[in-house]
Formats: structure tokens, C-alpha cells, sequence
């Protein structure tokens, strides 16, 4: 399986 | 001037635990309200967002808002050095390049002083949004912890499955397959019970090792809190006494 980055949900502000 | 005392260097001891393997280093903001913290792990899957509310201290003063790049690993270092019982001072100036810890011994006439060199730090800040999850369980901290040492032997990914029968935690790989499965309880608000609040079933992969970091909170408080969505990432709450709480957050695993 395959980890998605938290940054992919969460976008900078 | 900024100055921050816990009777109890304890608590600040279990939070310096529950972050020093995951963060490197961390931005603290403190403000008239509190001290915030929101930081990813070096790899960025996780997000470490942790609250100290200032009413929760027993002395509190932050005349100016400030904000302090701090290495974990030295804060860890430092705060190894105080007893459960001391009491603990943060202080530091206005517009600080250092933060003073402070530990005092009750009933003994000695103080320890260590100053620490805060670190320049980009601030990167994430919009965590506001979401609704689909299942909410609050269970015993020490069985989660249990559940997610336990699976790891099996597996490098642990899958979690809510549904209206309970949760399920399951790991699979080479050498065999390992689940367990909570109901809930009959009585809740206790720190043994399990609740589980469902408006849709869910089943989500997770990291193994990441989970295992965030379970260094267990001595935290004795009840964890999981906030599970499809496809978003899961929430891990601790709450910090009567202070505040941390949040993990940790992105999902998804098929190859």
C-alpha cells in the first residue's frame, strides 16, 4: 500500500 | 516577558514523551491564551497539533505573543533532568534567542537553571479543516496502545474498521493475520469503556509505525479518542490532564 502525505488533505495557509 | 509554572513538571514530562520521536523540532506560539503547537514529522504523514490553555497553569504571563523554534530532542533532554514532583518555569524575554527551564525541588532549597538556544524556523502552517467524521470512538488508551503493539508484529499497516457491531483493528502479512475487535460497552464515561458514535461505516489503512509513535501519549490521560472519515486522515486525541490535549493526525494508507 501506498502512504499519502498529510500536506495531499491539509493545505498551507 | 513570557513565564509559564506547573507545579508538576510531570505532565510536561508525558508530552515531552509523547512528541520527542516524532518531531524533530517544533514551533511553540504561546499567546495570552495558551501555548499552541502544530508540526509534521520530518516524512510529513503526520501532524502533531497540541494545546496548553494558560488557565491550566499555575502561574501564567505572555505580555507579547511570541513564537519559539525549539529542538524536541534538547527539550526532551532538559525535561529529563527535573522529578515528577518539581515545579517547572519556562521564562523568557521579548523577542527571545533563548528559553530558561526552571526546576525547583519542594522542601529542598535547590534550583535548576538550563537555558536552551531557540532555532530559526520557517513557519509552515496547515488549514485543518473542519470536518464531521463518520465514526467517533473513545476507548481505553492503554488498549489501543495494547492493539497497536500487538498487530505490528504482523504487519507493517493497520487496518481499522467501524461499524455499528464495533471496531475492528487487523494487520496482516507473510507470517499470518491478527485481528481484534472492540463492542462497545453498556456504560460510558468510564475510563474502561468503549463508545462508539456511527453515522457511517468506515474502514481505513494505516501506517503501523506512526501509530506506534502516537501511543507514547498513553500515560497521558486514560481514555484515546479515534475520529475516522474514508479517505481522511484519522484523529488520534489524548487529552493533557486538565490543560489541554494533543491531536495526532495521521494520513491514510491507500492501494498501490
Amino acid at each position: 500500500m501506498a502512504q499519502r502525505s498529510i500536506t495531499s488533505f491539509f493545505k498551507k495557509i | 516577558m513570557f513565564e509559564a509554572r506547573l507545579t508538576q513538571s510531570a505532565i510536561l514530562k508525558k508530552v515531552l514523551d509523547a512528541i520527542k520521536d516524532l518531531l524533530t523540532e517544533a514551533t511553540f506560539e504561546c499567546t495570552d491564551s495558551g501555548i499552541q503547537v502544530q508540526a509534521m514529522d520530518n516524512a510529513h504523514v503526520s501532524l502533531v497539533s497540541m494545546n496548553l490553555r494558560s488557565d491550566g497553569f499555575d502561574k501564567y504571563r505572555c505580555d507579547r505573543n511570541l513564537s519559539m523554534g525549539m529542538s524536541i530532542a534538547v527539550m526532551s533532554k532538559i525535561l529529563k533532568c527535573a522529578t515528577t514532583n518539581d515545579t517547572v518555569t519556562m521564562r523568557a524575554v521579548d523577542n527571545p534567542d533563548t528559553i530558561e527551564f526552571m526546576f525547583d525541588t519542594p522542601g529542598k532549597d535547590v534550583q535548576a537553571q538550563y537555558e536552551m538556544k531557540l532555532i530559526n524556523m520557517d513557519q509552515e502552517h496547515l488549514g485543518i479543516p473542519e470536518t464531521v467524521y463518520s465514526c467517533v470512538v473513545k476507548m481505553p488508551s492503554q488498549e489501543f496502545a495494547r492493539i497497536v503493539r500487538d498487530l505490528s508484529q504482523f504487519g507493517e499497516n493497520i487496518t481499522i474498521a467501524c461499524t455499528k457491531e464495533g471496531i475492528k483493528f487487523s494487520a496482516a502479512g507473510d507470517t499470518g493475520t491478527a485481528n481484534v475487535k472492540l463492542a462497545q460497552t453498556a456504560d460510558s464515561g468510564e475510563s474502561d469503556s468503549v463508545t462508539i458514535e456511527m453515522q457511517e461505516s468506515v474502514k481505513l489503512s494505516f501506517s503501523c509505525r506512526y501509530l506506534n509513535f502516537f501511543i507514547k501519549a498513553t500515560p497521558l490521560c486514560e481514555q484515546v479518542q479515534l475520529s475516522l472519515s474514508n479517505d481522511v486522515p484519522l484523529v488520534c486525541e489524548f487529552n493533557i490532564g486538565e490543560i489541554g490535549h494533543i491531536k495526532y493526525y495521521l494520513a491514510p494508507k491507500i492501494e498501490d
